[in-house]
């Protein structure tokens, strides 16, 4: 079988899917200056396992709308406008949903692919662990 | 009660990967 480090070159899911890669990624991002779209990413997953019922997730929707949709941030730069404008929606009239995020973090994560994905797999970061 | 930060790095944290 593959070894983790092997399955990280595969494709993103595996390196976010494993405590090492994700944490290797993560310092790449941050030298680039571009770790909210990971946390971002992450906000999300954690966001859907949520329990619509407990006002906690209310909070927590707009604590990452104004971490990272509201402003001008790196997440904020990369999303379409409507996926904005939805979000923000959703927000004010308090329809919070599961899946509420998930347009937003296709958009993330298939900058992501194209991008940093990329450019950490030619990184001295990488290579020096591998 | 947990601040908006606290609730969000909650969130974060909870997404990450465990130990292999």
């Amino acid at each position: 079988p593959d070894s983790p480090l092997a399955r990280w070159t595969k494709s993103l899911h595996f390196l976010l899917g494993d405590q090492d890669g994700a944490h290797l990624f993560r310092t790449f991002l941050e030298r680039e200056k571009c770790v909210d779209t990971l946390d971002f990413w992450f906000a999300c997953n954690g966001f859907r396992q949520m329990d619509l019922n407990d006002t906690k997730t209310l909070r927590v929707a707009k604590a990452i709308f104004k971490r990272y949709i509201e402003n001008n941030s790196i997440v904020a730069k990369q999303l379409k406008p409507a996926t904005k404008t939805y979000i923000r929606d959703s927000i004010k009239k308090q329809q919070i949903d599961s899946a509420m995020f998930d347009q937003a973090q296709t958009e993330i994560q298939s900058t992501m692919e194209e991008n940093a994905y990329q450019m950490f797999l030619t990184s001295d970061i990488y290579l020096e662990y591998v | 009660m947990d601040s908006e930060d606290d609730l969000l790095q909650k969130c974060i944290t909870s997404a990450m990967p465990k130990q292999r």
